[in-house]
C-alpha cells in the first residue's frame, strides 16, 4: 500500500500506534516485517495482487471443499466431482493452470470449427510458478466434453470419439509435431463432463529434469468421421462454440498439478466438523 | 445471608477462542477460500499439583513441584499440544490458483509443558 503496511487497515493501525506511542514510520516498518513473516509462512515471497481476469475453476473449489469437509455442499446443477484420491494422498500443494492463448495456432483453431482435419492441438502451460523445493508427484489434463445434441439418435458407433493426449518433443519446420503419447481414451458424445488425463511423465520432467516445455497436444478423432460431430464434442478452444466468456474460463483446458514441498501433511479428505 | 455463588472462573490451562478473519487485514481478494478460521489459543494457569487433563510431560511435573518451593523457578507454561492443518485456497503471486494444506494452524489441544 505504497508506504504503509498493508496488513493493518488504517483504523486499527492509528489504535495500536496510540497504544504503543510508536513513531508512524517505525509501526509501518514493524507491520511489513510482520506481514512479510506471515507471507513466508504461507511460502508467498510478496503479497499477491490478483488481477480482474484470474479465474478460480471449480475444480479446485470442489477439490477445497471436499478437503474442508463441506463438501455436502451442493454444486453447480450437472457437476460430477470425483476427488482424487490417489494424487492427493501424496499431496500438500495443488496448482492449476490455464494453457497460454497467445501460442495457440491460429490455423489449428480455425480447423476446429470448420476443415475437419484431424491434427492435434497444441497447448502450453507456463508451469514456471511451481518452486524449485515443490517436488511433483502427479499432473492431470482435464478436457470438458459437451453433448452433442441429438446423439441419442446416432447408433453406437457413430457417437465413438477417441481422445489422444501427447508430449510435445519437437516443433519442425511447418509447425509439425513430434509427440509421444501420454494417455488415451475413448468417448462417447452422449455425456457431458470432465475427462482427466495423466500427463504425470511430461510435468515431471518439465519441472524435475528441466527439459523444455513445449506443452501439450490433443487430439480428438471422430472414428465414424461425419462432418457434422467432428470438432463439435471436446471444448479445446474458445472459438468452438459461441458461448460467453465465463463459460469459456470455466469449461476451457485445464492442467492440475500435486506436489509437495516437504513441509506437513499430504491433502487428506475430512468429515464436516 | 450467604454471598450469591457467581460461577468460579476456572482460570486452569484451556483452550479459548480465537477467530482470524482475512477481511480484517485485507488478505480476501487474494485468499479464495477459507473467509477466516478458527485457530484458538492456549491460556491460562499450570497449578501445583498438575492434574491428569493439562497433559504435562514428566519435566513439566519437575518444574512445578520445584517452583512450590522455589518461585525463582517459573511454573510450566500453558501451550498447545495438538494442532491440526488447514486448506486454503488463493491466488498466488503469478495469479494462479493454489490450494495448499497448511499445518499446524490450529490449536486442538492446551497443555502445560
Amino acid at each position: 500500500e505504497g508506504t504503509h503496511a498493508s496488513l493493518v487497515p488504517e483504523l486499527g493501525r492509528r489504535r495500536v500506534l496510540g497504544l504503543q506511542g510508536r513513531l508512524p514510520e517505525q509501526n509501518d516498518a514493524a507491520l511489513r516485517d510482520f506481514e512479510a513473516t506471515l507471507l513466508r509462512m504461507f511460502g508467498l515471497q510478496c503479497r499477491p495482487r490478483p488481477s480482474r481476469s484470474a479465474v478460480v475453476p471449480q475444480y479446485l473449489v470442489d477439490l477445497y471443499h471436499a478437503q474442508s469437509g463441506e463438501a455436502e455442499q451442493p454444486g453447480p446443477p450437472g457437476a460430477t466431482f470425483q476427488y482424487p484420491e490417489r494424487s492427493a494422498s501424496r499431496a500438500n500443494t495443488v496448482r492449476a493452470f490455464h494453457h497460454q492463448e497467445s501460442l495457440e495456432q491460429v490455423v489449428a483453431d480455425e480447423w476446429a470449427d470448420v476443415s475437419g482435419d484431424d491434427s492435434p492441438l497444441r497447448f502450453v502451460f507456463n508451469l514456471s510458478s511451481i518452486p524449485p523445493g515443490e517436488l511433483l508427484s502427479s499432473a492431470e489434463l482435464r478436457l470438458y466434453r459437451q453433448r452433442i445434441p441429438g446423439a441419442e439418435l446416432h447408433s453406437a458407433d457413430q457417437r465413438r470419439h477417441r481422445i489422444n493426449v501427447y508430449e510435445v518433443l519437437k516443433v519442425v519446420r511447418g509447425g509439425q509435431l513430434i509427440t509421444r503419447l501420454l494417455d488415451t481414451r475413448l468417448v462417447q458424445h452422449d455425456t457431458s463432463g470432465w475427462e482427466s488425463f495423466d500427463v504425470s511423465p511430461a510435468a515431471l520432467r518439465w519441472t524435475h529434469e528441466h527439459v523444455p516445455n513445449l506443452g501439450l497436444a490433443v487430439e480428438v478423432l471422430h472414428l465414424n468421421r461425419t462432418a457434422a460431430q467432428q470438432g463439435r464434442h471436446v471444448r479445446l478452444s474458445r472459438s468452438l462454440h459461441t458461448t460467453p466468456e465465463e463459460d469459456w474460463s470455466q469449461l476451457r483446458p485445464l492442467l492440475v498439478t500435486y506436489g509437495h514441498d516437504g513441509k506437513g501433511h499430504p491433502l487428506t479428505r475430512r468429515s464436516k466438523r | 445471608s450467604a454471598k450469591p455463588r457467581g460461577r468460579k472462573k476456572n482460570r486452569h490451562c484451556r483452550r479459548h477462542p480465537l477467530y482470524v478473519d482475512f477481511s480484517d487485514v485485507g488478505w480476501n481478494d487474494w485468499i479464495v477460500a477459507p473467509p477466516g478460521y478458527h485457530a484458538f489459543y492456549c491460556q491460562g494457569e499450570c497449578p501445583f499439583p498438575l492434574a491428569d487433563h493439562l497433559n504435562s510431560t514428566n519435566h513439566a511435573i519437575v518444574q512445578t513441584l520445584v517452583n512450590s518451593v522455589n518461585s525463582s523457578v517459573p511454573k510450566a507454561c500453558c501451550v498447545p499440544t495438538e494442532l491440526s492443518a488447514i486448506s486454503m485456497l488463493y491466488l498466488d503471486e503469478h495469479d494462479k490458483v493454489v490450494l495448499k494444506n497448511y499445518q499446524e494452524m490450529v490449536v486442538e489441544g492446551c497443555g502445560c509443558r
